[in-house]
């Protein structure tokens, strides 16, 4: 996965 | 998932039920800030947009749902709540908290991952976060006593910023490629805005005394 993709906090 | 990554949302969480309960209890909301509530407001509804794009996990979407919810809620409740909004003393809520969300946004324009609707939004609301809580911190300062409970909401915002940092530690030392730096460095500079804060606080828990900031 990139960077940017794992928005996995709140 | 840490167990720092928990804790501070679990904090967080902690945070704004400490701040129901207090405005639902004495059915005020005095020693608190409109302006910052309106911003996290604004901050969740501008990060969660992905609620529609992206799923994560369960834990994530309701996590989300909650903090959208309940800042819409306690928003409302000092904004439109007869007896809550009552307590409202808006000469001692003066920050220009919308010069906060341009300087923000103009930011996010030009700071952010990808030039995308979603990317952009995004970064505005962790730079908006960053800041969010200085109209809460100038009043409790203008106010000079700080009741219990909106202390302990200010304590408890402030660990779940401590314990963010904890996890990017911990991510950073275990994740190869842990590397996200707008969400860090903001995060740092949040977390030592609560710095004054946290020595008073500090200071008269360990006098076993009144919260007082100095003016």
């Amino acid at each position: 996965s990139s960077i940017t993709d794992a928005k996995d906090e709140l | 998932m840490n167990i720092f990554r928990l804790a501070g949302d679990m904090t967080h969480l902690l945070s704004i039920l400490v701040l129901l309960l207090k405005i639902y209890a004495t059915k005020s909301c005095s020693g608190v800030s409109r302006k910052t509530q309106e911003l996290y407001a604004i901050v969740f509804l501008a990060r969660y947009l992905d609620l529609f794009t992206d799923f994560i996990s369960v834990y994530n979407t309701f996590m989300k749902i909650v903090f959208i919810a309940s800042s819409l809620a306690i928003v409302w409740c000092i904004r439109v709540h007869p007896m809550v909004k009552r307590s409202y003393d808006k000469d001692l809520d003066t920050f220009r908290h919308y010069l906060l969300v341009a300087a923000s946004f103009l930011l996010a324009l030009f700071l952010h991952e990808k030039f995308t609707f979603l990317e952009i939004f995004w970064a505005f609301s962790i730079y908006l976060e960053a800041v969010a809580i200085l109209p809460q911190l100038v009043l409790l300062q203008r106010s000079g006593n700080v009741d219990n409970l909106t202390g302990q909401y200010v304590f408890f915002l402030g660990a779940y910023r401590g314990l963010y940092i904890l996890n990017w530690i911990y991510r950073y030392l275990t994740e190869p490629r842990f590397t996200r730096w707008i969400a860090c460095v903001s995060g740092v500079v949040q977390t030592a805005l609560y710095a004054d804060f946290f020595y008073y606080y500090f200071i008269s828990w360990k006098n076993n005394s009144k919260l007082k900031l100095p003016a």
